[in-house]
């Protein structure tokens, strides 16, 4: 029970470094068990260093860096465990241009694994797309969808 | 397994049915603010399941149903079916194709149907288990939610862990 | 002091609902005292109604809708009782391209009587900026800056 | 009255000696992620008295020391000094230049100055008395922020009247 979750630990904590440093680009983030003598019960601790700056606070991280280190873990719990698809809405908010096409990237290669609908305001994002929808509300209050081929935009 | 089709009626700002094909690719839905993008995250959800009215943004489950405008009424119920394909069988059911799906109407009734026949909310739930896309699952990050992961106490964390493991 | 209080409340409620309207194009919104017997102890709840749709609780409001709704209190309280200068840390990053013109717009026209600096990531404000100031990290973790005209763009 | 230049060294990210100039127009600050912007935005806040380390993002006052890098080693001490143009007396202080500088050292040791002058944090709080820039009021909406208007508890949001009235 203890063994298999270590174990398990030990997978997300591996894989949450991997695409760490495939986001950022370097550095290295990790996952602490706060209560080593109780391992059942105990809470989990984030670690995240960007390329090149020190280990701080995670307090400290600019709000683009914790978004990209938490869409890391993310990445992290589905690439061990992958959902058969996944809604994500506006996760990449606060990435700037070059970072959104980093996420974008990431996804593409995962996204044999696992389908991907993403509610988006992001250029990078719809360009890397299959399939882009548009929301509009030509009728105030009422919704409409309209199947865009790549290359239109709404809104 | 992946996710063919949503259909809907009713459901908070499409007053109108609509329906969307999904294909196993990227999909990206787009749209100017207050359209209705997050209420296509919240209709999947709730269709699997969801019973937290704060999850979907409300403050009583009749908030899902389409309210209404300046120019036209309130609908009495809404509808949500959303299309499976079960080619691999991940779902413990014997069909390619799964429809699941659930109406809720003013008087606070609710209808669930699997394949249209009447089932119940635990017949979904159970159907859903241990595919990760049930309503306890990491499979639908709301808006602005994407944070919490970084800045739930630690103890409230381990829940997803849980989860994955 | 109650009816100072009222008075007060009566204008910065007036001008939320004229500010909401100008950036929302139409619609209303109001202040509303919780406590209507214990003004000077009261809670201030907010209403908010997008043009054209119906009034609902604030929680439904979209994410671009409750930013936007937050902005034109913000601009309210700011037009009764002005300060020197303000800082604005990416405040606009949930409107799309359409409302963040109207959000620049706006400033333009506040920007005689307040100082506005302002962090961000959008194209339709950097455009309405007088000066850009960009940050930038050639050195891992250390922060250095270029003063830019209008025009070139950093990140 | 209105900010007239931002002079920083070993604050957060701000290791080398930067100055800002600022006219009376609308000035934008961008760049990519990580980059120090924000990191602008807590010197003006810290340099006007911000006494909460959890506004400034930190967990102790230390934190706004430059930490080193890789490269670099730490710094002992961060100072940021910002000049206001005061040429319609707005502060009450008989200057047309008011200079404000904070400077804090790893042993905890603060210094405070105005115009060069050695004084206390108190006397720079007194300073900025309803001018709306001292620490608690609401002339700087820290990232992530502006959603709390409304998102507040409603008695909360009555401090922001109360600022204002
Ligand atoms: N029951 C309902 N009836 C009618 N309209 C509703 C109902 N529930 C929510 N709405 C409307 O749906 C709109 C919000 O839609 P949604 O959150 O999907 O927007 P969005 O496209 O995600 O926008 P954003 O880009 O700002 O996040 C609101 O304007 C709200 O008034
Ligand atoms: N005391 C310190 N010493 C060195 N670096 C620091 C210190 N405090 C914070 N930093 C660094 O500053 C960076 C954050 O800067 P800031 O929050 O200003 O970024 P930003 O430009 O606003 O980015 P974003 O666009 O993502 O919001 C972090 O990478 C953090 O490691
Ligand atoms: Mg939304
Ligand atoms: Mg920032």
């Amino acid at each position: 029970m203890k063994k298999q979750f270590l174990e398990q630990f030990k997978l997300i904590n591996e894989n949450f470094n991997i695409v760490f440093r495939e986001l950022f680009n370097g550095g290295r983030a990790g996952l602490i068990l706060v209560d080593q003598e109780n391992v059942l019960e105990s809470g989990i601790d984030i670690e995240a260093q960007p390329p090149g700056k020190k280990l701080q606070n995670m307090l400290l991280l600019s709000g683009g860096e914790r978004a990209f280190t938490a869409i890391a873990l993310l990445f992290a719990i589905l690439r061990l465990k992958p959902t058969p698809f996944c809604i994500l809405d506006e996760i990449e908010a606060a990435l700037d241009e070059a970072n959104v096409y980093r996420f974008i990237e990431y996804i593409k290669n995962f996204s044999c694994k696992t389908q991907f609908i993403m509610v988006t305001h992001r250029k990078g994002t719809m360009e890397g797309s299959d399939t882009l929808y548009g929301v509009t509300m030509q009728e105030h209050g009422v919704s409409k969808i309209v199947s865009m081929k790549m290359g239109e935009k709404v809104g | 397994m992946y996710l063919k089709r949503l259909d809907m009626q009713g459901f908070k700002s499409f007053a109108e049915k609509i329906c969307l094909d999904f294909n196993s690719g990227i999909t990206s839905v787009v749209g100017p603010n207050g359209s209705g993008k997050s209420n296509i995250a919240d209709a999947i959800r709730w269709v699997l399941g969801e019973q937290s009215v704060k999850t979907l943004r409300g403050s009583k489950m009749e908030d899902v149903i389409f309210a209404g405008t300046e120019h036209r009424k309130p609908l009495g119920f809404a509808e949500v079916s959303i299309t499976l394909d079960n080619s691999d069988s991940s779902l413990p059911i014997a069909y390619d194709e799964v429809t699941i799906t659930r109406r809720v109407f003013r008087s606070g009734e609710s209808e669930y149907m699997i394949n249209k026949a009447p089932c119940r909310l635990k017949d979904i739930t159970e159907l859903l288990l241990d595919t990760g896309i049930g309503r306890d699952g990491y499979s639908v990050i709301g808006q602005g939610r994407v944070d919490e992961i970084l800045s739930t106490r630690s103890e409230d964390r381990r829940h997803i862990f849980e989860e994955a493991s």
